[in-house]
């Protein structure tokens, strides 16, 4: 079926490191054509989220430091959750994307409003 | 219903000059919360966009004129679309959102897949 996450989201994530600097996730996000990015521990654990939107902070307040614009408080969801939910979560924070974990937080993959408009074409 | 551009879009839109720089667009996508804007004429013609994605380009180009990092062929779309057409339009495209445009090519709005998702939840 169609109708939870697993189905949908991408399994191939593209991450970063909270040392990293606002220039490596720029470059990052140009190359691999995302706008989301999951930051992450040595061993693949969830720990913020930063995004092309993240990056206007960047040039505003001019800083190159990746802490200065990531989100710490990140929302995600699980592999079993279905499509409505993740709609529903997205929908309500305002975010076009959450991370899928599993119960150690460890990045399965990335789920996007994009995939889920998709489903109506 | 609930399956035309017009009942989902966005009437209120953020928009640019072209001859603003990337320090303009990315306070304004700070302020206002939003991550695609339509470049447009004195008298509202669309004739650009300058998304979230594109400030990735600034920082990686180290450039800021807007003209650098903004697309001048800009899809768009029409009011009395269908909801599956454009959402059909953007997946092909790789795009997030889709300017709704007059037959005079004037702004009237925008769609976005952010809109799309919660018609799913
Ligand atoms: C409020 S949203 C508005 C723009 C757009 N919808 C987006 O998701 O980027 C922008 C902020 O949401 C944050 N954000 C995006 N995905 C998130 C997630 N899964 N959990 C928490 N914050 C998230 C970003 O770090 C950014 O600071
Ligand atoms: C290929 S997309 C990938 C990232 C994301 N899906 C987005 O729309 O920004 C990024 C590029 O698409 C361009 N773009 C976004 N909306 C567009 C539209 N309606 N028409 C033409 N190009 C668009 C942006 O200017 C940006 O350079």
């Amino acid at each position: 079926a169609n109708n939870v996450v697993s189905d949908l989201m991408k399994g191939v994530v593209v991450t970063i490191r909270e040392n990293a600097d606002v220039k490596e996730a720029a470059n990052l996000m140009l190359d691999k054509q995302v706008t989301h990015i999951p930051v992450v521990t040595d061993d693949y654990k969830l720990i913020g989220i930063v995004t092309s939107w993240d990056l206007s902070k960047s040039i505003a307040l001019n800083t190159n430091l990746l802490k200065d614009i990531m989100t710490t408080t990140v929302k995600y969801c699980y592999a079993d959750e279905s499509i409505e939910t993740v709609a529903r979560m997205m929908s309500e924070y305002d975010i076009s994307s959450l991370p899928v974990v599993d119960e150690d937080m460890k990045v399965l993959g990335i789920i996007t409003t994009d995939q889920i408009s998709h489903l109506l074409s």
